[in-house]
């Protein structure tokens, strides 16, 4: 039973693409079959597994131009990428008014797990609304956005869930937003603390038990190519990620 | 004579709107007439100084549905505020094949500028390419980038050189990237030392010698409703976004 995951918020660099890196490869090193995806035309995802200027990529599947088998890379043991090139910001500017367009992704990867036996499928989503977040949207099941421990990030959380709320009405009864969590998180901060409260107030029951510390081991790994258990195991970062991937692995409640 | 300056990175989160808001409250501190306006529809900057659901803001004055004076607000001694409000996001949608859509704000604020003395004018940008960018980028002289200092934020740097260049040839020939700086910095870490040199090699003279770096009390203060010299006067945070607003009033390589 294949679990498919979002990670989105339509705010940019709140740590979707570090998040995304890190707990499928946490979930890797479980002994999961994790297939990442990226959605982003930047494509930092594939960059910091080392894959620039794929031959295949989302793009090409997402317009039928081949089949998703072709573009899947493997990046270690247990975990595979769907890479993105810079060429998919033209599917994102497609005003979508074709609703086949929403469904693409969810029927790729539905045709995929019939001949490829994977525990976990992780969508590193875009900052933005666009067709692209729209099939993210529709393929996944869970959805788990990033925030920063900050107080206008609370307007983000309501865009968020506006918008998979819309999503649910209209073309995924399945979707659900299955956890919020901080990311370059301050623990002890004044502000972390407002925040904190101000969603468990509002929100009981969202925000995962897993915050993610500001740790600069997080911020170099890219440029090493490497997830942050490779990079530096010892890490207030690696901490962080192979807790919050236990926590995300431990949530049953998405059924 | 008014130095008009747009602080822009098409990447979200880079530290866009706490540098406006730091940068002009410290031109402020030290005797400059500052008029800041926040060009963004999720209105952080308009919101970090206490104004929320303005009756008047930047997007009627970009409809011309009211003088841009009446919109100006007074946040402190030397430093005034036109404020963004959630509707300005329908400004950016409009695909703009209406050239004059481009220099709305540039007449407004030549208009402003003949009756009401102002030092510097600090456009806060939106993390998007769209028509309140062009705005910005058509009303400004100056840009000033903040950048994280991580590998991709390069190619987010090669993209607004890019732009940067189109808006020059096409729309405002006056136009010019003044300058790049780190946000978040972690001045003695490997990664920032290779970032740095990559820029230095390939762009001499564009990175200021001013790094923000990473301070927990920037990220709080906009709670406050204060800027960090207010906030936190002894932190780094201060520190820095005072010596980035010096070396920013001594650059007169702008003309
Ligand atoms: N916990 C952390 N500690 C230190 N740096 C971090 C942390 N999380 C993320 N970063 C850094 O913050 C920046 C943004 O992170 P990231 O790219 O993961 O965000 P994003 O939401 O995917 O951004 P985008 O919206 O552009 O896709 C990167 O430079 C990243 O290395
Ligand atoms: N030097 C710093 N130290 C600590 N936190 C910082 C620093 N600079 C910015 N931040 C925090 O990073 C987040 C993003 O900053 P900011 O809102 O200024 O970025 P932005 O580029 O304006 O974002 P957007 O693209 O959404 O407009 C905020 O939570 C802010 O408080
Ligand atoms: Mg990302
Ligand atoms: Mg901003």
């Amino acid at each position: 039973m294949t679990r498919t995951i979002a990670i989105s918020n339509q705010k940019g660099g709140v740590g979707k693409t570090t998040s995304s890196l890190n707990i499928a490869a946490s979930l890797a090193l479980k002994g999961n079959r994790v297939l990442l995806i990226d959605l982003d035309p930047q494509a930092n995802l594939s960059k910091s597994c080392g894959i620039t200027n794929p031959k295949k990529h989302v793009y090409g599947v997402l317009l039928k131009e081949y089949a998703i088998k072709d573009t899947v890379v493997k990046i270690r043991k247990n975990l595979l990428l769907i890479p993105a090139s810079k060429n998919l910001a033209a599917f994102e500017q497609n005003s979508g008014t074709n609703p086949d367009a929403f469904y693409i992704l969810q029927e790729e990867l539905t045709e995929l797990t019939k001949s490829v036996s994977i525990d976990f499928i992780i969508l590193d989503c875009p900052p933005s609304l666009g067709l692209l977040s729209v099939n993210a949207y529709v393929a996944a099941s869970e959805v788990y956005t990033p925030l920063e421990s900050q107080e206008f990030s609370l307007d983000g959380l309501d865009e968020v869930i506006k918008t998979i709320n819309k999503m649910k009405k209209r073309l995924n009864p399945d979707l659900k937003l299955s956890g919020v969590f901080f990311t370059r998180h301050h623990r002890r901060k004044l502000i972390s603390q407002e925040v904190e409260n101000i969603i468990q107030n509002d929100y009981p029951g969202l925000l995962l038990n897993t915050g993610i510390r500001e740790c600069v081991q997080l911020k170099e790994s890219p440029s090493a190519r490497k997830d942050i258990f490779e990079y530096a195991p010892e890490s207030n970062g690696a901490t962080d990620y192979r807790n919050l991937a236990n926590e995300i692995f431990n949530i049953h409640s998405h059924v």
